[in-house]
């Protein structure tokens, strides 16, 4: 199984 | 003031028809180097990174700088009305409401004028910035689609598997499992048909199928697509336009 990472782990707000 | 005329409206159609099953609006950032976009879809899995650079346009002016919000089915709407041969023409006024949006027909006496009313988007950016890249795997995007669509009807996801002298792309199911495996290629004759695979470090990345799905919608703006992929890393799809780019940053799968 495997689950979806949000992008907002890799990248910080602007 | 801003104003971009492109030689054909068929560019523009390609962009949108890309973008807008991922995002519904978006900011169109206007400066006088050219326009760029960023968007992310509502789950936060996919980032969509535009640049029409101001070589893309026949004629462009951007006297100041202009943040222009558009919804793209609206956007795909008008744009669906020119032909592709068409010039378009995009302009809009500072501080303005609406977009307006000229085809001319090159054969015919003929121009149509639309009006796109703007809107006003509450942008939410990500800091993307440089990243490392441990593998880059370009290919003709029309097999980088064909593939994500073969693997797509066994899987919710497709793993890339990049070694030295090859990318499998793997898809494991209930039905069963798919592998399709890719080797560097160099066509003289046809260069587009070329497959280049560069590594620094052996990448196994997981991705969605279904946001796969929306970037093989960019397929028709370039005859290759870029595949940067780095260990836990967003992978980079990135299309090239006459000048500039479609990126997509897609969050990788992990497991559980």
């Amino acid at each position: 199984m495997s689950g979806q990472q949000s992008l907002n782990r890799f990248f910080s707000a602007r | 003031m801003l104003e971009g005329k492109f030689e054909e409206a068929s560019l523009l159609k390609k962009i949108v028809e890309a973008m807008k099953d991922c995002v519904s609006s978006c900011n169109f950032n206007c400066t006088e180097n050219g326009i760029s976009v960023q968007a992310v879809d509502n789950s936060r899995v996919l980032l969509i990174s535009l640049l029409i650079e101001k070589d893309t346009f026949e004629e462009y002016r951007c006297d100041r700088n202009i943040t222009l919000g558009v919804g793209l089915g609206s956007l795909s709407k008008i744009i669906g009305n020119g032909a592709n041969s068409d010039y378009l023409t995009i302009s809009a006024d500072d501080d303005a409401d609406k977009l307006n949006i000229i085809f001319e027909d090159k054969v015919k006496d003929k121009i149509s004028e639309y009006n796109l009313k703007l809107l006003d988007i509450d942008a939410d950016l990500l800091d993307v910035g440089p990243m490392d890249t441990d593998a880059t795997i370009t290919l003709p995007s029309a097999d980088f689609a064909k593939i994500c669509k073969d693997m797509k009807v066994l899987s919710e996801s497709l793993q890339i598997i990049v070694t030295k002298d090859s990318a499998l792309f793997q898809s494991v199911g209930d039905i069963g499992t798919g592998n399709i495996v890719i080797r560097p290629k160099t066509d003289i004759d046809h260069p587009e048909e070329s497959v280049t695979i560069s590594l620094d470090k052996p990448i196994d990345l997981s991705f969605g199928s279904k946001y796969l799905s929306d970037i093989i919608k960019a397929t028709s703006l370039s005859q290759k697509v870029t595949i940067k992929l780095t260990d836990q890393s967003p992978g980079v799809f990135e299309y090239k336009l006459p000048s500039g780019y479609l990126r997509f940053y897609l969050a990788p799968k992990f497991d559980e």
